[in-house]
């Protein structure tokens, strides 16, 4: 079973400590602050106060064996760098590091961090993107500008058969599914008509999933 | 055309005001902290200094024509509370805040917040989610217990059919489409093999998904 180590205990690293935890796996969780690691004692396998800079420290706490770590140390640029390098040093094959900047996420993966997320401007890209695009619900990227969507039907749709519509010609998009209230239609066929609040699951190049969701 | 408002410009804050931007929205971006406002002042219609808890001030900046405002002032619970009052009495339909905890996301929900977003619990989630099931790619929720998952293919499944497999009756999931290298193969036939690079957009509920990805 894998072993899991999670340094700093903000809110992004005890929520990663808690879910890895209620799925069962073994779980480190290492902070400077007393209350964080007391807070979260009865809920991961140890909770250990540590400095995440003090290589002594750390070293006996047997994180050798660990496979995964989880690193988010707040604004502190050196104290996430150092940490990354303390245990890509123990050796720990996956490092995942919550990065300040692409500045320091660059140092960072140099350092030895497999991945540097960002949780902050993830959010804000996705928040603002449901703005620009409020009909478009869901999105898989599939292949590099090739995407699954999922689509509020627009005004102008609504009656419409598919083949009517053929939205793959007008549009170059194939539709997967419609939802219709609980129900989800797999592969409709050309007869199909769309109602008032289906929503349509289309695959399609990024260039016509803009086009078919600017549609009224 | 639609106007924004973007009060606090941390990280989330400027992403989300730059990312407007760019897509041609005319954008307010408001910061306490002149440097804020400057690093900013190129990249948005236009950028205030002011205090987000100072509804005087607040009233001379004409915003009670913008649409969606949205709100982001770090661990102040009491700033972003008072903040998201005072746009709601400027009549501003959708108020987008950066929450500090789930209590903290109840109290501004009371005072008028339409949604309350959380980052770094969300990130969280979904890299504990990638670490615990790593070979499920993408995941598309499409009701509630029911999504589609885009999951790499298991050693077990190469080389076999698709009818050989009988994914539907084995585990009750619908195969959409097969993924390989640089192509998509919508809606395979029976006889279509999976060759061992395939990933495979399926769809069924998710405890269907969680049996379907534990298989090796
Ligand atoms: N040298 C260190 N060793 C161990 N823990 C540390 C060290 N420096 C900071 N920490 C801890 O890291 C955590 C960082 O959380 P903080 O809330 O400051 O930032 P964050 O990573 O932005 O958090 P969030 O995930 O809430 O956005 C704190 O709990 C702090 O006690
Ligand atoms: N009363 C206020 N009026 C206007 N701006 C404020 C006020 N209080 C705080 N701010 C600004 O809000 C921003 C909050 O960003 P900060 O980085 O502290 O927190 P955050 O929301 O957690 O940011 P991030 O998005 O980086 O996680 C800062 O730029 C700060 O100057």
């Amino acid at each position: 079973m894998r072993q899991f180590v999670i340094v700093g205990l903000g809110r992004f690293g005890k929520k990663v400590a808690i879910t890895l935890s209620q799925a069962g796996m073994p779980v480190v969780a290492i902070d400077k602050d007393p209350r964080k690691v007391e807070a979260i004692s009865d809920k991961v396998a140890y909770a250990i106060r540590a400095d995440a800079t003090d290589q002594k420290a750390l070293s006996t706490l047997g994180l050798t064996d660990a496979d995964v770590a989880i690193i988010s140390l707040g604004d502190l640029l050196e104290a996430s760098v150092l940490a990354t390098i303390i245990l890509k040093e123990f050796g720990i094959p996956t490092i995942i590091v919550k990065g300040i900047s692409p500045e320091h996420g660059r140092i960072l993966k140099l350092v030895g961090a497999t991945t540097v997320v960002f949780p902050e401007e993830d959010m804000a890209l996705r928040v603002a993107q449901k703005i620009i695009s409020p009909n478009i619900l869901e999105h898989i990227p599939l292949l590099p500008g090739y995407s699954i969507v999922e689509f509020l039907t627009p005004k102008s749709f609504q009656g419409k058969t598919l083949l009517g519509l053929n939205l793959r010609r007008n549009y170059g998009v194939e539709v997967l599914l419609i939802k219709r209230g609980n129900e989800v239609k797999m592969i409709p066929s050309a007869m199909d008509r769309i109602n008032e609040n289906d929503t349509l699951v289309i695959m399609g190049t990024d260039e016509d999933i803009r086009r078919i969701h600017l549609v009224e």
